[in-house]
């Protein structure tokens, strides 16, 4: 079975479609196949990385009318598979909410796949919801990106909570794989300010690689493409390269 | 009554509780009474003013235990009061289902107000949930913060469509006070790319002043203080004057 990330944060726009993308598209550059998981209504992981908008999507995976299988298509990068979302998705937000075992969804779809993956990265929405209770239920760990500002540091311990709350309704196992710097802007105090605070307050499971703020990670969606894809050269690249090895090292 | 303003996009990260703390706080400052409401559980708006972290809070207010003139708390700033929310909100997301007339909850307890406030500014969290539903029922009109990337512009059709809906559901003279450009850096093609592109479709409802990246509007809430308080002289606080005053123009 795949080793499955969830990468989540409630605070919004701190760069988890842009980590969970380009994460994935990492491993893939490693020659390991990866499933990028969209559940996020917004959709942004599945524009991402090119998709169609075809259905079907992630919602007629939890709703039990596909399986994850019929689902998935394939990415326009090597490796690297998509189970794609659209706005349909908020549906499932309450669909679920009637079925007792609403949480184990998105697990029991994983584990009916026979795709052959290595790692499986899903994206979460800017929220603690149902959907990404979903994501953690189904998770081995989770991937924390945190932007170096004062509001995203504020959320963290809501965060840690709801990972708890998970591990108690039936994932004891559920880790913290680490929690990653983003949008680092190294000419600022407040980016150096909070990376220090982070890493007083949390030790070890803040990854050493850092993401810096850099332009053509915001430029890579819009043509449908990972940043490895767009600019390999870029910093942002770079940076997203290091954290696989250093993921990989962490999570053989 | 007073003018009320919902801050709203379910994009995360773009600048909803920068623009409604600063954009009350600039109507203060042109010796205004505004009241900053705070109705998404991360409770940015909230501390971003420096508020005390003491209950009752939006919750107490939407779940009948309280009015709000019960729970409003005068800011640091000048004319600047705070109706303030902690996680607890969370609960009035899923407490709201139950009642036939929940979206109405926080007009009525707005509608029952009498604090003679000219505007009332309500910051929404990242999600098109109960609580942004609530907010825009409750508001004569919709501010929106759009940053200048791929991401943000993809979900704006989707925010009008729920614009449209809260019209159909009893609020048919909800209008849309303005399209606000956020974190602009003009040393991107990026963001006059997608500025460009906004103006193309929006057009007039887009403001002709745009808020440009700035640190000093991160710096601010570590501080508990508005920009105007933090830095006055910093472009920051010079756009969201020029904001207000463009407001004002528009929403005499
Ligand atoms: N390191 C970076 N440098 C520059 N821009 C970045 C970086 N990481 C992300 N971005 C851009 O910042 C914006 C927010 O990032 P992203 O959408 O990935 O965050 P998110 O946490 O997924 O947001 P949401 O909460 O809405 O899901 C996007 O426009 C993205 O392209
Ligand atoms: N113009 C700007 N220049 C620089 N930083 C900014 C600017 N506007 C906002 N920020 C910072 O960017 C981050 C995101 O802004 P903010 O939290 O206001 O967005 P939001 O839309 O309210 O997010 P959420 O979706 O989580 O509610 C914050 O750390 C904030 O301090
Ligand atoms: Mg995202
Ligand atoms: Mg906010």
């Amino acid at each position: 079975m795949a080793d499955v990330l969830a990468v989540a944060n409630q605070k919004g726009g701190v760069g988890k479609t842009t980590s969970a993308i380009n994460l994935a598209a990492a491993f893939g550059a490693m020659e390991r196949k990866v499933l990028l998981v969209d559940s996020d209504p917004q959709g942004n992981a599945s524009r991402g990385v090119g998709w169609s908008g075809r259905p079907p999507t992630l919602f007629d995976v939890l709703s039990g009318e596909a399986s994850a299988g019929e689902v998935i298509v394939a990415s326009g990068f090597p490796y690297l598979d998509l189970l794609p979302a659209n706005r349909d998705l908020v549906g499932a937000e309450f669909g679920l909410q009637h079925d007792q075992h609403w949480i184990r969804r998105l697990l029991s779809a994983l584990q009916e796949l026979d795709g052959g993956y290595e790692r499986i990265f899903v994206d979460c929405p800017p929220a603690l919801g149902r959907l990404t209770l979903n994501a953690l239920f189904a998770a081995d760990a989770v991937i924390v990106p945190l932007q170096c500002e004062y509001f995203a540091l504020e959320g963290i311990s809501e965060l840690l909570a709801t990972v708890q709350r998970v591990r108690e309704l039936g994932r004891p196992e559920l880790e913290i794989a680490g929690v990653v710097l983003t949008m680092y802007d190294d000419r600022t105090n407040l980016s150096r300010d909070v990376a220090q605070e982070v890493r007083k307050h949390f030790g070890s499971i803040v990854c050493d690689t850092i993401v810096p703020r850099n332009v053509r990670l915001a430029e890579a969606p819009s043509y449908g493409m990972p940043v490895l894809q767009y600019d390999i050269k870029s910093k942002g690249s770079q940076a997203y390269l290091g954290l696989a090895h250093e993921l990989a090292g962490r999570r053989p």
